[in-house]
């Protein structure tokens, strides 16, 4: 898996806000602008 | 006068830093008030049926949920101990928490939009800690940062 | 006379707000302990799950991936990246320290 962690979301269960995801989806969203 | 200037900046940090911890402390109060309204209707759906549901019917928490589109292909590999998963997809998707699956499901009341009706507002206080209160019905009338 | 005025109410301001603040960081950290009693307490978590059709019913999208995992699993998603095909590969990473994952793909057909 080529994960560069500078480059990567990451997110804890149970333990993050529901805002990191809605980070994840809008980068997604946005094609990793 | 330049006393008075870093007054009113350092009013405005704690302004926001206020703000903020307010937004935090509503989400917690969304998220307790939803799952303590799952499981109340969970244990009345199974009180009524007089059965549990079987074990693939049902989707323990936490879990958070995948969405994409069905023509997407997704490639996934998994640890032998299904401790690690990775997963490929070759379009978008959106991931999303248990929480908003419960919001989804109306049992966050609408607080989480500042829409609650009369008798949503009375379970929702109810379901908190008195401290809590005078939050949710702030939450109830529409001040939801 | 006037900015000295200012100043002293500046000065009552910020420590009503350090008041309001502390407050909020007591609720929060009640709180936070009270969802986590909640998390662990033999009897909500009989009760904490919700049914397939839930899920559903919460979203439009065709295909789902319900991931269950134990608190403190880490989800990672890379920026996504142009493949060889000139087409973004989008990836999610799970990583679990304490216990299986599983993953459920719910269909809506």
């Amino acid at each position: 898996s080529s994960l560069t962690p500078s480059t990567a979301y990451t997110y804890r269960f149970t333990g993050s806000p529901s805002k990191e995801l809605s980070d994840i989806n809008q980068m997604i969203r946005q094609g990793g602008v | 006068a330049q006393e008075c200037e870093d007054l009113k900046a350092e009013r405005q940090r704690r302004q926001e830093r206020i703000k903020q911890k307010q937004s935090q402390l509503q989400e917690l109060i969304v998220q307790q008030i939803a799952f303590k309204n799952l499981v109340q209707r969970n244990r009345e759906v199974e009180q009524q049926s007089k059965r549990s549901p079987s074990a693939n019917t049902i989707i323990q928490l936490p879990f958070i949920i995948i969405n994409t589109s069905k023509k997407t292909i997704i490639d996934c590999s998994i640890s032998n101990d299904k401790f690690e998963y990775l997963f490929n997809f070759d379009s978008m998707f959106e991931i999303h928490d248990d929480v908003e699956v419960l919001k989804r499901l109306g049992l966050a009341l609408g607080l989480e939009s500042g829409r609650c009706s009369a008798e949503q507002m009375k379970i929702a206080t109810s379901l908190v800690s008195k401290a809590l209160q005078p939050y949710v019905t702030e939450m109830a009338q529409g001040s939801v940062n | 006379q006037e900015v000295l005025e200012q100043v002293e109410l500046l000065k009552a301001n910020i420590a009503d707000l350090e008041l309001q603040e502390r407050e909020l960081d007591m609720q929060k950290a009640c709180l936070q302990q009270s969802i986590k009693q909640l998390n662990e307490d033999p009897y909500s978590c009989r009760y904490s799950y919700v049914m397939h059709e839930d899920i559903c019913d919460a979203f439009s999208g065709d295909t789902l991936l319900a991931v269950m995992a134990p608190s403190g699993t880490q989800l990672e998603v890379p920026v996504p990246e142009m493949g060889h095909n000139g087409q973004k590969k989008y990836q999610v990473n799970l990583r679990s320290h304490s216990a299986p994952i599983q993953v459920m793909l719910i269909n809506r057909e």
